[in-house]
């Protein structure tokens, strides 16, 4: 495992953890997108079907554990904690996710490196993966104020999407056939959906404002 | 292993 790998997933980490501890210890989910909680708790159903049948470290493990429990556990506080769903800004979060669904399902079973279940399941959940983040960067262009946590939440996110990329540079320079298309190119649209929002990110950053992303 | 479909990143 290179480094930026590690930082990649320690990042992805990292930003679980700041959404949980916003959820945990305000008890609010305000300006957070339950459709795209949903999907992400789809993305890690679908991708780890092979974990307890494919053994590759006991990181990778304990890692797919930790993504399985926190997503469907964040889907079930803001669904069903009597606290919690109050804060869902359930009329700003429209997106239909449904209809992202579809589309990366029926893309997985036709572009894919082998047409087996497993494989076409892991291969939705880098389809699905890369437009997740789609109805939560809706919902912060409606959000008036977007909280410090809930925005460094999606720039964690986003970032830990780049570093993957420079991962993907690293183990092709250094690995012999190491050629994944499919990952490579549903990875990197998954970045450049970022760009527009760590664009206005940094602005705030800088001029040390709220952020708030123009219509 | 089979490189192709060697799913070792998360």
């Amino acid at each position: 495992m290179n480094i930026f790998r590690l930082a990649g997933d320690m990042t992805h980490l990292f930003s679980v953890l700041v959404l949980l501890l916003k959820i945990h210890t305000i008890k609010s989910c305000a300006g957070v997108s339950l459709k795209t909680q949903e999907l992400y708790a789809l993305v890690f159903a679908a991708r780890y079907l092979d974990i307890f049948t494919n053994y590759i470290s006991l990181y990778n493990t304990v890692m797919k554990l930790i993504f399985l429990g926190s997503s469907f556990s964040i889907v079930w506080y803001m669904r069903y904690h009597k606290i919690v769903r109050r804060s869902y800004d359930k009329d700003q979060d429209t997106f239909r996710h449904y209809f992202l669904i579809l589309p990366c399902l029926l893309l997985a079973l036709l572009i894919n490196e082998k047409f087996t279940f497993k494989e076409v399941m892991w291969t939705f959940s880098l389809y699905l993966e890369a437009v997740a983040i789609l109805p939560q960067l809706v919902l912060l262009q409606r959000t008036r104020n977007i909280d410090n946590l809930t925005g460094q939440y999606v720039f964690l996110l986003g970032a830990y999407r780049a570093l993957y990329i420079l991962n993907w540079v690293y183990r092709y320079f250094t690995e012999p056939h190491f050629v994944h298309w499919i990952t490579w190119v549903s990875g990197l649209v998954q970045t450049l959906l970022y760009a527009d929002f760590f664009y206005y990110y940094f602005q705030s950053w800088k001029n040390n404002q709220k952020l708030h992303l123009p219509a | 292993a089979d490189i192709i479909t060697e799913h070792d990143e998360l």
